[in-house]
């Protein structure tokens, strides 16, 4: 958004790995995260806030973020990798 | 409306509060949980009974981190959460935070019935909502005013009676839960490169850089997250991240990030660099002397967060140094000794979010809680299995991992 400082990008990240936005570190894969996902989990971050979805972490979405609010995630992640077709 | 995939198999629930927060007495607190169950059975055919026995939904004011994997963070951020029927021995459980400054129908503080309304939906069975006026918006919108006049919005009406039907009517077929869909998996990991045991090895350097903890060894880094998360088992390669530092440096011995303009300083024998992000300054390296270091290098470099000043230690000896000024403070170097609990020729040190500083020393380190400069009692522990993700090996010994990772190195993840 408006040029946000290397700590707010780490602090936005972590949030939206609290909140379900990005998958949280899975220290086995060692994949990392590309600013097209990171832009995306903010435009789902900003849909379900009802802020427009421009990708950004812009005033608006951070000041969203700092809202006090539940601690459950907005968005369920299943396991990776876990799959609904079993072997016969 | 989102549903939770889980629902009560029963219309008449029993419900009990534990406490009730210091800003309020017990009869107001019953009353308004009482109140906010309430709003849910007007619309539906649930029924709700207070009762001294185990209850259905069980209502508590916690603080901090109380054994859930939903740690409370003092007053602001998160305010309560709530398990959803059926999932486990929680179902049902409802934990507000007991920090928070809880009051009802007014501005001031928080409105614990608005707040208890949202989390009795999940408690029922209901997920976040995007919608604009529901309560099961994740994000806490104000005073919803006099309790007794409360009406659930249309889109949480239209939630409840999916799962639990119509007041005075038929009990409408319940709708397959959606799911929300998960973002594409990335792409596997390519080969990989010898680099050190992160289980056995100790560490060059560590530092606090915007919030994250990255362990140094030779030049390889690891990054654990605020939240105590490793990113990866792996470690990245120095200078495919850090731009600017010389390819062939073999180790580096203390890093930190600075107060005054959040540049990140990396120090190696008698030289350091300033970075700005992950780019080095034009004119680095220089030398220590710059700082008013007359040693032969530094073995820890860290910002003390009760005072904002930078201590370099050497030995047995610390200095400090003030940002600010560009100056190292009169009076020093001290001995480190001052620094209760730890032995000398310390590896690194970092202050952590939360103001505890951290000493890392061989494959152990200690903790020195807020302003402290006396370690911890049951300290040192292993970096390994608390930093590393590393297994447990031999009998169980002290641990501050993070709820929800199991000791002998699994990693639990809440799901559907």
């Amino acid at each position: 958004g408006g040029n946000p400082s290397a700590r707010d990008i780490s602090k936005g990240v972590d949030w939206l790995t609290r909140y379900g936005y990005l998958p949280p570190p899975d220290p086995f894969s060692a994949r990392q995260q590309t600013l097209e996902g990171l832009r995306e989990a903010v435009k789902a971050m900003q849909r379900v806030a009802g802020l427009p979805e421009t990708g950004e972490l812009d005033d608006a979405t951070v000041r969203m973020m700092n809202k006090p609010r539940c601690s459950l995630p907005d968005i369920i992640m299943r396991p990776e990798g876990r799959s609904r077709r079993n072997k016969r | 409306y989102a549903l939770s995939g889980s629902v009560w198999d029963k219309k008449l629930l029993t419900w009990r509060l534990e406490n009730s927060p210091n800003t309020m007495s017990q009869d107001v607190s019953r009353t308004l949980i009482g109140t906010a169950l309430a709003v849910w059975s007007k619309e539906t055919q649930l029924q709700f009974r207070e009762t001294r026995e185990q209850p259905d939904i069980r209502v508590e004011f916690v603080t901090g981190s109380h054994g859930d994997g939903y740690p409370f963070d003092g007053q602001g951020g998160t305010l309560g959460h709530a398990f959803f029927p059926g999932v486990g021995e929680r179902a049902g459980e409802t934990h507000m935070d007991a920090d928070e400054s809880w009051s009802y129908n007014t501005e001031e503080g928080t409105d614990l019935f608005a707040v208890a309304v949202h989390e009795f939906g999940h408690s029922l069975g209901l997920y976040h909502s995007s919608s604009e006026n529901s309560i099961m918006k994740p994000y806490y919108q104000g005073t919803v005013g006099d309790p007794s006049r409360y009406r659930l919005p249309p889109d949480d009406v239209d939630g409840i009676q999916t799962l639990y039907g119509q007041p005075d009517s038929g009990h409408r077929p319940p709708v397959t839960p959606t799911r929300r869909a998960l973002p594409p998996r990335g792409p596997s990991p390519g080969p990989r490169l010898p680099f050190p045991d992160r289980c056995s090895t100790n560490f060059d350097a560590i530092a606090n850089i915007r919030g994250e903890a990255f362990f140094f060894k030779n030049r390889y880094f690891w990054r654990v997250q605020s939240s105590r998360q490793l990113v990866s088992l792996n470690p990245a390669h120095l200078n495919r991240f850090w731009l600017g530092l010389p390819p062939d440096l073999p180790k580096l011995d203390a890093v930190y990030e600075r107060t005054n303009d959040s540049k990140i300083v990396f120090i190696s024998g008698t030289s350091y660099w300033v970075f700005k992000d992950t780019l080095v300054e034009p004119g680095y390296p220089r030398p220590l002397a710059d700082f008013g270091l007359n040693t032969d290098g530094v073995d820890a470099a860290f910002v003390w967060k009760h005072n904002g000043k930078t201590y370099f230690f050497r030995k047995n000896l610390f200095w400090r140094f003030d940002e600010k000024r560009g100056q190292m403070d009169s009076g020093y170097p001290k001995d480190s000794s001052l620094w209760q609990g730890v032995p000398p020729n310390i590896d690194d040190i970092i202050s952590w979010e939360n103001g505890d500083t951290y000493f890392f020393k061989g494959t152990q380190y200690w903790k020195f809680q807020g302003g402290n400069v006396e370690a911890d009692p049951g300290y040192p522990r292993s970096t390994a299995l608390n930093w590393m993700y590393c297994p447990l090996e031999g009998p169980a010994v002290p641990t501050d991992a993070p709820e929800g990772r199991d000791q002998r190195g699994c990693s639990c993840t809440c799901t559907d």
